[in-house]
């Protein structure tokens, strides 16, 4: 069975206000390491990857591996119940039909109980090779939202060019064109407003704008997200929170 | 022409 007691009901609502909207059915992948997704986007052009650590949750115990399948859409609407100061225990069986979730309130005067019923998915898993990326840049979390919503005013695609002069962000479109540039900043005092760029060659990649200002609704899980880009392949984005991580890949455009 | 690949062409069935 599995039973797993979160701390803070508010680290599972903002994960999944950041996924639902890109995937509708998933499995959760409840193993002794914790609990994991993996699902493609229903257009097959990102795939997003999570993972909650079992240090994360206190306690947790998940005797046999379980893939509870989940529509996101439910799950949000049965998590719209909880405060985000809430504690919820997520329990099932060994060969569940349903999810159990009870959310009680910090002083424990409130709790409330919910199933909700799981479906079964065959969801394709895919193979992410270990990748030594060609630039890696964390920057704020905010910084990239205000980027990506900007230039979608633009266009439909944005141009991410790593260099040793820093990473621009480049839209050209009906209206015109804009760029935003970011130099590598240090700001020992508060770290996660520092923008770090490292580089072992320059990358240039197009990307969808539509899916890059999805991916920020993780914004308010982390204080920094980071950017990892070869040429040629997808395009990680993380965000690494208390526990755990979100990570999306996005396919770059690519010349016809 | 530009366009869009899909992430299937780089990560392969596990």
């Amino acid at each position: 069975m599995l039973e797993a007691r979160l701390a803070q009901a508010a680290v599972l609502k903002k994960t999944l206000d950041a996924i639902k909207e890109l995937v509708t059915d998933a499995n959760f992948d409840c193993s002794d390491g914790g609990i994991s997704l993996q699902a493609m986007d229903n257009s097959h052009v990102a795939l997003v990857s999570l993972l909650l650590r079992a240090d994360g949750f206190e306690p947790y115990r998940c005797d046999r591996n379980l893939a509870l399948g989940i529509n996101l859409n439910s799950l949000s609407k049965v998590l719209r119940s909880a405060q985000n100061e809430d504690i919820i225990t997520l329990k099932a069986a060994d060969d569940p039909d349903n999810l159990s979730l009870t959310f009680e309130s910090q002083n424990q005067d409130r709790i409330s109980e919910y199933e909700m019923k799981l479906m079964d998915i065959d969801q394709e898993h895919l193979g992410i090779p270990e990748t030594a990326y060609a630039a890696v840049i964390t920057m704020p979390a905010a910084e990239f939202q205000r980027i990506c919503r900007d230039l979608s005013g633009i266009s439909e695609s944005v141009t991410i060019d790593a260099s040793k002069d820093g990473v621009k962000f480049a839209s050209a479109g009906d209206i015109g064109n804009g760029s935003v540039t970011l130099k590598q900043t240090h700001n020992p005092e508060e770290p996660a407003l520092s923008t770090s760029i490292e580089l072992s060659e320059s990358v240039t990649l197009t990307f969808s704008l539509k899916y890059l200002v999805n991916f920020t609704k993780a914004t308010p899980l982390a204080g920094a997200v980071t950017l990892q880009m070869s040429n040629d392949v997808p395009l990680l984005v993380e965000y690494k929170m208390e526990g755990g991580y979100l990570r999306y890949y996005l396919a770059p455009k690519i010349q016809d | 022409a530009i366009k869009q690949s899909e992430i299937k062409a780089y990560f392969g069935r596990k």
